[in-house]
């Protein structure tokens, strides 16, 4: 379950960066 | 603004236009901020997973997020036309006098300068969408200009 945990968070800030990214060529 | 910060090991192949962002910081806002941005966007397709990568990417974010407020008023980083526009002119400019320079057999390092940031700057238009057949020429011609005038000086020899 460890690995799993880590990949879940790895996307979870994959996805934060690819949001902020793309709320700032929005903004 | 504070300086860029350092890229990890990873990511050497976006430290080229950090280099040239630094070196615009005061120059050419604009160009600086395109060149960070295409710098992260492409950092984010090579290593968004290792600790040093993460937390350099976060950096460069908040950098580009303050930047972006602190040049509200400048069309050419709120808007990517105008931003398109911008920095097509710019790498143009530097590519024809590159152009000029060699044609009239002045070789010397500010020329291969020239052609490389040009050659740069039109990868940096990838970030408003494809490139057009002319810029993907130059880009091709800037980037083996600035190689070959390179090596030509490095070893002594002269350009034909």
């Amino acid at each position: 379950t460890g690995s799993i945990g880590t990949s879940t968070q790895v996307s979870q800030e994959q996805d934060e960066l690819t949001q902020r990214l793309s709320r700032l060529r929005q903004m | 603004m504070t300086d860029i910060p350092t890229c990890p090991p990873t990511l050497k192949a976006i430290q080229h236009y950090l280099k040239i962002a630094q070196e615009h910081a005061s120059r050419d806002p604009v160009v600086a901020y395109w060149c960070q941005l295409h710098a992260l966007q492409s950092a984010l397709g090579i290593d968004r997973k290792s600790d040093e990568s993460k937390a350099f990417l976060v950096k460069m974010m908040d950098r580009l997020e303050v930047m972006k407020k602190e040049f509200k008023d400048n069309e050419a980083i709120t808007n990517e036309v105008a931003a398109q526009a911008h920095l097509e002119n710019y790498a143009l400019k530097l590519f024809i006098w590159a152009d000029s320079q060699d044609r009239a057999s002045n070789f010397g390092k500010n020329v291969v300068k020239a052609f490389y940031t040009s050659g740069m700057l039109f990868d940096v238009l990838t970030t408003f969408g494809e490139l057009s057949e002319e810029i993907q020429q130059n880009r091709k011609y800037a980037k083996w200009k600035a190689a070959y005038i390179h090596n030509c000086l490095k070893n002594g020899e002269t350009p034909v």
